[in-house]
């Protein structure tokens, strides 16, 4: 009783330190205050509120979102497992400032070109970049030929704050156009894993592109109205999809639990190494176990 | 000692009103044993609805009752639980009685809106009780 009297003063004094507020205990060691850093449920029993005030995110975004949702998990919220176990997070961001638009050039088949930002704020540092794709979603027709060769041709540039906007060689991506007709919503993605990754890897924390497409027909779809050149509208800006690996002890690690599942014996053991156990002792061990079980 | 045999047997073994299974319940099931309960909540109660666009519906269970004093073989309990028992009823009543509490979880995924405005999709582990033990 007198060590834990003492743990108790110890405890007592720690509490009453002026400035230490309950939560900021939960901090990350280097002191700021990432928002996705803490579980929301923690920033939400700490600080009272429902949250703090939100902007409304964009209605086609979230619409996808949901669709997302409930392909990943139950009506109660249970993770399906149909998925690949190596993302637990998926964040989407739509473009917070769109410059200038250079204009579209219908007799090549190139869509005008759009200038975005987006501000990646709420990716935290123990977030590690798997995938990401640009996302454009339509809600009505669209007014490409159900088979197209489309090349992208992405541009990423400088943060804002250098003086140069230093324009990196255009890094140019073939994709086919094979829209995923769902119902009356139609998406298609570009994937931008690439030119993105060293960007996440250095925590950047916007990220400044331009896009612009460039469409011809699909030969073997399509030869008799080759030469005919065809108008590319795309819907408004793309959304940027990221899919995250949450390293965080409160992030949910399938492919952790999946292993512990197939192998529980060995998990045991492998945590007990030979050193926990030297021989001698271990095989008492079984047989008092064994003893205990009878 | 056989007036004393006799003096037991003539003794009744239980009450006359109550009758045998009536009489070994008691020491078998306790009354309101450790089990895990539903609590069906939704985060408008919360007011979390304006930033947890999905569930709608969360049930993170919770575990509530007594815990029999043999638990070793039940509830996974380890030898310690009933160690703990027998200090609490023959040595020293301060010690507490072993808890009903969560043994396992099974994890949540939430769809939540940022205050930018961004969307994300989070699985959390440890979100919801899916097996109760005495500790």
């Amino acid at each position: 009783t007198q060590a834990s009297r003492g743990e108790t003063q110890i405890a007592a004094g720690a509490e009453l330190e002026p400035e230490a507020e309950p939560w900021s205990l939960l901090q990350p060691l280097d002191g700021r205050d990432r928002p996705g850093f803490l579980s929301p449920f923690f920033k939400v029993l700490y600080d009272g509120r429902g949250g703090t005030p939100r902007l409304q995110p964009d209605s086609r975004a979230l619409r996808y979102m949901k669709r997302l949702y409930k392909a990943y998990a139950t009506k109660e919220g249970i993770p399906k497992s149909n998925r690949s176990p190596l993302y637990n997070t998926v964040r989407l961001f739509t473009s917070c400032a769109q410059h200038k638009q250079a204009p579209g050039d219908p007799a090549t088949g190139s869509a005008p070109s759009v200038d975005l930002l987006f501000n990646l704020d709420h990716v935290t540092a123990v977030e590690n970049l798997l995938k990401s794709v640009l996302l454009y979603t339509f809600s009505n027709s669209i007014s490409f030929p159900s088979a197209a060769q489309c090349v992208c041709t992405l541009v990423i540039k400088q943060p804002e704050f250098s003086s140069r906007t230093l324009q990196r060689a255009p890094s140019s991506y073939t994709f086919n156009t094979e829209f995923e007709f769902k119902k009356k919503y139609k998406w298609f993605e570009v994937d931008v894993t690439t030119p993105l990754r060293p960007l996440m890897a250095s925590h950047q924390r916007s990220i400044h592109m331009s896009v612009n497409f460039t469409c011809t027909r699909d030969q073997r779809q399509d030869p008799p109205a080759q030469d005919r050149p065809f108008n590319v509208t795309l819907p408004g800006p793309p959304s940027l999809l990221l899919y995250l690996n949450d390293t965080s002890a409160q992030a949910y690690h399938r492919w952790y639990s999946l292993r512990n599942q197939r192998r529980p014996s060995l998990s045991t053991d492998h945590n007990r190494g030979p050193s926990a156990c030297p021989k001698g002792e271990g095989s008492a061990e079984g047989v008092r176990s064994s003893r205990h079980r009878r | 000692g056989q007036e004393t045999v006799s003096l037991a047997l003539n003794k009744p073994l239980v009450p006359a009103s109550l009758n045998l299974s009536e009489y070994f319940k008691q020491f078998l099931f306790p009354q309101h044993e450790c089990e895990l309960h539903d609590y069906r909540l939704s985060f408008s109660q919360l007011k979390w609805d304006n930033w947890i666009v999905a569930p709608h519906r969360y049930n993170p269970r919770y575990c509530k009752g007594d815990c029999p004093r043999a638990v070793g073989h039940r509830y996974g309990s380890p030898v310690h639980t009933m160690v703990q028992n027998i200090i609490h009823e023959k040595l020293d009543s301060s010690v507490p009685r072993p808890s009903c509490v969560p043994a396992k979880y099974s994890p949540l995924s939430v769809l939540t809106i940022e205050p930018d405005g961004s969307i994300a999709y989070k699985e959390y582990e440890d979100m919801i009780a899916t097996k109760c033990t005495c500790r």
